[in-house]
């Protein structure tokens, strides 16, 4: 027996809108830390990972671990239909083939259920190695999305590198070149406004434009991004969700042959 | 030329 009751039900869509460009099926993963879900995209290029941590639900009930395959498409469909203050409640019993989304309006005059099948998903979950990494760049998760947006118009991989001077994103296309430079900045207004840069030794990497572009479908989770760096690893771009957990990204770098 | 790398390549597969 699952039951997972969540007030804010539109962090569940935010989600499922971080992940649907770049997964189309996955495993949803419960267990008494949480309900997580590890996967990567087809070519295995990249990998995101999601933890919504069980102390974050008003209601938790995960009786023993459950695994459940859905398609991220027609999960996005089911949770389209939930309103954006209602309270959405997961459920699921042992042994079936199904999951349910419960959806209850904030004053509780409409309740709406959503049965959707569950698939058989063949899927590999990686151990991920514990890593120091030579630069860990904060920032404002509209400056990172803009900033990716804007190279993808000009090239199709972006080299980030982050130096005592700063994190540059520099691209090249058919049309011209593009850098642009982020100082770090902590005399801001506001500590989600700041850029921090913890650099250990600098680090250049290069990376595909396509991948980083998904990654921020997540800015609507976050006001800030982290993106940690070393060189032969790939790249974590992680934005934390609050009271929750986090949806990280992972992204292999482009390497010389 | 850089080329691709799998994120397979880096994270161990138990």
């Amino acid at each position: 027996m699952l039951e997972l009751r969540l007030v804010q039900g539109s962090l569940l869509k935010k989600v499922l809108d971080a992940m649907r460009e770049l997964v189309n099926d996955a495993n949803f993963d419960c267990s008494a830390t949480g309900f997580s879900l590890q996967a990567m995209d087809s070519s295995h290029v990249a990998l995101v990972a999601l933890l919504l941590r069980s102390e974050g639900f008003e209601h938790y009930r995960c009786d023993r671990n459950l695994s459940m395959g859905m398609n991220l498409n027609n999960m996005s469909k089911m949770l389209r239909c939930a309103g954006n203050d209602d309270i959405i409640t997961i459920k699921a019993d042992d042994g079936t083939d199904s999951v349910t989304f419960m959806f209850e309006s904030p004053n509780q005059d409409k309740i709406a259920d959503f049965e959707m099948k569950l698939m058989d998903i063949d899927s590999e979950h990686l151990g991920i190695p514990d890593a120091e990494y030579q630069a860990i760049v904060r920032m404002p998760s509209s400056e990172f999305a803009r900033i990716c947006k804007d190279l993808s118009s000009i090239g199709d991989t972006v080299v980030i590198s982050v130096t005592k001077e700063g994190v540059k994103f520099s691209t090249a296309g058919d049309i011209g070149t593009a850098n642009i430079v982020c100082r770090q900045n902590k005399t801001v207004d506001k500590p989600e406004e700041a850029t921090i840069i913890e650099m250990q030794e600098p680090v250049s990497l290069t990376f595909a434009l396509r991948y980083l572009n998904s990654f921020t479908k997540a800015t609507p989770l976050s006001d800030t991004v982290t993106i940690s760096l070393s060189s032969e690893l790939p790249v974590v771009v992680e934005y934390k969700i609050a009271e929750m957990g986090y949806i990280r990204y992972y992204l292999a770098p482009k390497i010389e042959e | 030329v850089r080329k691709q790398s799998q994120i397979t390549a880096f994270f161990s597969n138990p």
